[in-house]
């Protein structure tokens, strides 16, 4: 039941462009399905991804690099989709890392390593070949060792030491209950590997990648999209259906983590940030605390999911349910939502007034609409500002307090500490009866290159 | 578009979805953006891998190889000011222009359109059994004044929004339509005075259509794309 493109990790609408001087070392094979593409490009001794392509026509093209930047660059291109050997990407290793063929080429210690094919300073048996992995200077496990993938070093006083490249258990780890975890192990904690999300055997199941974007179902890597104790994948054996995986857990990780995004007296979305006292259900049936199991047995142990607020008997919503909901403690009804808890505003509530347009806005909000705090005018990071103390002296830009040195019609902004955001508006309000009417432009304006259109197109329709 | 005809809008965009399904229109603004309605999107912060701008076409699904074809992916979304309902969606790569494909003007800051001014909305959605879905939809309408069109909605529309008068054979926006552009003509070069927005009901006979007024947020529009 084991499918070829597990060896691989799929990147959708990529395809893997070679540099000008191996484009000839591409291989094509026409009109063969992706499984048995996988399958032609893992029995290939030259193969190390693939790209497939499905329109205009189905072609499987076989490439001998993967997309480092060194032979081949990864381009977007929806008629494609781009297909490495994870043995080739990853960073990190599974077991001893025999099959780690990644580019690390430095001890431990800071050393260079030898290369594979030299014997000097330091002779040895091993001798690169097309199947082995020994390529230029790269850490490698040709012998199995347990200190994992290892090399010869330059050193002429240090002959083999370990790289240390972590294992991918290790290399990312959980917090709370792993729903954001995006690692790449993809063995369960039994050892048995895990079948792709984008595949229906050897197990049916709904988690389909594209019905849920926003828990990237990649690959056969382990994941938590249903909001179980840790993450955990479907395996390829037709006899057990669904394993957790082994993922260590983050050190010292806050309890109580304070976030911007949680709410007290309202809940955004499905209300998972919904941390607020409310502990009866819409028709006022008292909730059941979170650490009993009476009336009603459940999994949602307090220390289980230490990130989801179940304190108390309060109105939480731990497995992404539509609203924040609770155990009632009516034996006969198990749970119920809290639908009397209102939805918040799309925007945070304002915080101060300003007059006319807030040019004079002088206040100390420092929060956008959102709820995110504001980029000091006098720094570059994370935005460069090009509205700054030194280009406005008169609009007193200290500290990140909201202000509006450019007349912004629409009110007091700020730059934001959020890196994807440039800019927005703030959590300020117009003052009461304040208006600026709409007026018209006072000169004739003329338009120059846009709004052109060939309107002998419309004759050529007909 | 209900009640339209087949026409043709250089600046009207399609966005499409993951699955390469158009889902609302937009209007090319410069050669990297374009603006649409926030009602398209599910958040300000809407992870838009997979998203695409389709422009080039007059086809809701063009064949694969159509010359003049562009689908270029949207990489940022911009909200605007929390009453505009607009958004602003950079593409990743800019947009060629051509005799299909080109940007339109934007109107002067606060610009009032006078009343009559004949203006088209353009896009590929529903025409609700009365045109063509498969092929960009084209309908004019006459500007009309707020305060006339406050009488029909009994004062609910405001400054910021601008009205088109009603037709007894009830032409309008639709679902799918939402974020393309109400175009009006100024001599010989098209500006954006408004966005299709959503209303409760389509191509209503005898019903104005509402859009937002792309003058009042002209200046936010210019600061998202120098920013």
């Amino acid at each position: 039941y084991r499918s070829a493109l597990n060896d691989f990790q799929r990147s959708e609408g990529r395809e893997l462009v070679l540099k000008s001087w191996n484009v000839n070392r591409l291989t094509e094979l026409p009109r063969v399905t992706l499984e048995d593409c996988a399958k032609r490009c893992t029995e290939s001794p030259e193969c190390r991804a693939f790209n497939y392509e499905f329109r205009p026509s189905l072609v499987c093209k076989h490439l001998p690099w993967v997309g480092d930047g060194d032979n081949a660059d990864v381009k977007r291109n929806v008629n494609c989709d781009l297909y490495e050997m994870k043995v080739y990407v990853r960073k990190c290793i599974v077991g001893k890392g025999e099959d780690y063929r990644g580019k690390v080429s430095t001890t431990t210690s800071g050393r260079t390593c030898q290369q594979w094919w030299s014997k000097f300073p330091h002779d040895h048996r091993w001798t690169p070949s097309a199947t082995n992995g020994l390529e230029l200077n790269y850490c490698r496990n040709p012998d199995g060792d347990r200190i994992g993938p290892w090399c010869y070093t330059t050193d002429p006083e240090r002959r083999y030491e370990s790289c240390n490249i972590p294992q991918c258990k290790d290399e990312v780890c959980i917090t709370c209950n792993g729903e954001d975890y995006r690692g790449q192990v993809d063995h369960t904690i039994s050892g048995k590997e895990c079948q792709r999300w984008d595949q229906q055997f050897p197990h049916q199941h709904i988690y389909q990648p594209e019905k849920y974007p926003d828990k990237s179902l990649d690959d056969n890597y382990c994941r938590n999209p249903d909001a179980s104790p840790v993450p955990w994948c479907y395996t390829t054996d037709p006899t057990m259906e669904r394993e957790s995986c082994d993922i260590s857990k983050c050190p010292e990780f806050p309890k109580r983590r304070l976030r911007s995004s949680y709410t007290t007296n309202c809940f955004r979305g499905r209300g998972e940030d919904y941390r607020g006292k409310v502990n009866e259900t819409t028709s006022g049936i008292p909730c059941q605390r979170w650490d009993a199991q009476k009336p009603h047995e459940h999994p949602f142990f307090p220390k289980t999911y230490e990130c989801k607020g179940l304190e108390e008997n309060y109105c939480r919503n731990p497995d992404g349910s539509e609203a924040p909901w609770c155990f009632t403690s009516l034996p006969e009804m198990r749970t119920a939502l809290c639908l009397q808890i209102k939805r918040c505003a799309d925007d945070i509530e304002a915080e101060d007034c300003y007059n006319e347009i807030g040019k004079n806005y002088r206040g100390v909000v420092r929060k956008t609409r959102k709820g995110i705090l504001c980029q000091k005018w006098s720094i570059n990071t994370p935005h460069k500002t090009k509205i700054n103390p030194k280009t406005h002296p008169e609009a007193n830009l200290t500290d990140n307090y909201c202000r509006n040195p450019d007349g912004d019609h629409h009110g007091p902004w700020c730059y934001t500490s959020d890196p994807k955001t440039e800019f927005d508006y703030c959590a300020i309000k117009q003052c009461a009866g304040e208006k600026v009417p709409i007026i018209g432009p006072t000169t004739e304006v003329e338009f120059n290159e846009c709004g052109k259109r060939e309107d002998r197109l419309r004759s050529r329709l007909r | 578009i209900v009640g339209g005809t087949p026409g043709n809008s250089p600046w009207t965009v399609s966005l499409r979805d993951r699955k390469g399904n158009h889902f609302c229109g937009g209007s090319l603004v410069s050669s990297e953006w374009v603006i649409s309605t926030k009602q398209c999107f599910s958040s300000c912060y809407v992870d838009l891998t997979g998203y695409t701008a389709m422009m080039g076409t007059l086809f809701r699904d063009p064949k694969e190889g159509e010359p003049d074809l562009q689908r270029i992916s949207l990489t940022k979304i911009v909200c605007g000011p929390s009453e505009s309902h607009l958004v602003m969606l950079q593409l990743e790569t800019p947009a060629q222009f051509n005799e299909r494909v080109s940007q339109i003007c934007l109107p002067p800051e606060r610009y009032i359109v006078p009343d009559g001014t004949i203006c088209e909305i353009a896009g590929w959605g529903e025409t609700k059994g009365k045109g063509d879905e498969t092929v960009l939809n084209v309908a004019q309408m006459p500007v009309l004044s707020n305060k006339d069109c406050n009488q029909y909605f009994k004062g609910r529309v405001r400054e910021n929004e601008m009205c088109t008068m009603a037709f007894q054979a009830g032409v309008g926006a639709c679902e799918r339509d939402y974020g393309g552009p109400l175009a009006c003509q100024n001599s010989d070069c098209w500006v954006l005075e408004g966005v299709i927005i959503p209303m409760r009901r389509c191509g209503h006979a005898g019903q104005p259509n509402i859009f937002i007024r792309v003058s009042v947020y002209v200046d936010w529009i210019k600061k998202v794309m120098e920013m």
